[in-house]
């Protein structure tokens, strides 16, 4: 057994969670916060047997999209700029970020 | 060192916390939601020495309690049912999932 | 790679992330509670090359202060007590608390 932890957009929760749900694919879902946007975002934790695991990726990788977001950036590391001027930087966000973690054990109660 | 992560029912969620602090076990609490009901849960992560991993197992299992939930089952995934009929289903929502992770090293500062 | 799970107090969260951000270490940040105190918190999840484990270490150290804080006890465990008597007792909580967790895998998408 895996312990995969899937940070992915919220845009694409819903409809990552419908087709776990049509697959009988169990996960347990945090509402978590990218470091750098500071936006929100989902994480997903999904226990899963070794030899499932590359088809939980497929759906991963099928269901979530890159999408490119505009942020606002502040010159607080650059102290050549002037604090005045904050302006817009297009950033890439993909689709989603998987670690997968080893199981020592997996108990249910 | 091993970190336990249990997925338990908020219901619980007080009481297992009390006996956590009786007995001197450390835990983080994570509001979590669970993929199918998509009710909310709570998700303990639990650092704990390797020789504590079963008293601590045994509490979970003690104190967290098999409940029926009831869902409305809307036929998303069967297009030959009428979609104007919702259903109730029950849904047996087991006391406890547990993941028991290594750790490879734990740190305090 | 590995992935560092790291609970830190509220108070150093907002420095951690911009230290990480002007690092390039990509986090991603849980609102969480702390077991004993049950008082708001925060996780990071931190995903970082091996030869990198121990650079994020040192900056968590330097950032994350341990302080003191005050909780009132109500004498639930102890019957002798008369339970109209809260006092508050002050603890002492460490700057962070870090779990470094081997990865077998690291996708993106
Ligand atoms: N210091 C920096 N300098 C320049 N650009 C930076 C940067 N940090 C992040 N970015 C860019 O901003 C996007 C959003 O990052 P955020 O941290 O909000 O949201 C992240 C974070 O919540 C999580 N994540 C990604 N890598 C992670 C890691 N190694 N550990 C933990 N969480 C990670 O996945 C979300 C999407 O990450 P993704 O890499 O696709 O997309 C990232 C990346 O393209
Ligand atoms: N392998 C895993 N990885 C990550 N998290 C896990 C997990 N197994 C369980 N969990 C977490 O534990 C909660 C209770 O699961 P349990 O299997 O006892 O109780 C489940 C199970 O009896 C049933 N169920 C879940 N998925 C199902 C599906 N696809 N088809 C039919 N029944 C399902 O519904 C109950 C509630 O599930 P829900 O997802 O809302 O909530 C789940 C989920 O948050
Ligand atoms: N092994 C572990 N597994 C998972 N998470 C862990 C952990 N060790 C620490 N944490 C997390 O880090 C926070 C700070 O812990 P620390 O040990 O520095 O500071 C602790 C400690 O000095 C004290 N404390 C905790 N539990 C105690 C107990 N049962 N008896 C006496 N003092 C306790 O109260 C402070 C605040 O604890 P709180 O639980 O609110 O918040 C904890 C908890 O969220």
């Amino acid at each position: 057994m895996k312990l995969l932890i899937a940070v992915i957009q919220n845009e694409d929760s819903k409809k990552l969670q419908e087709v776990f749900n049509k697959e009988g694919i169990r996960a347990t879902k945090l509402a978590t916060t990218g470091g750098f946007l500071r936006s929100g975002n989902t994480t997903f934790m999904i226990g899963i047997d070794d030899d499932k695991v590359e088809d939980v990726l497929n759906l991963i990788a099928k269901y979530c999209k890159t999408r490119t977001q505009t942020m606002i950036s502040s010159p607080t590391y650059d102290f050549n700029l002037d604090a005045g001027f904050d302006y817009p930087i297009d950033v890439e966000v993909g689709g989603a970020t998987v670690f997968i973690l080893p199981v020592d054990a997996f108990k249910k109660f």
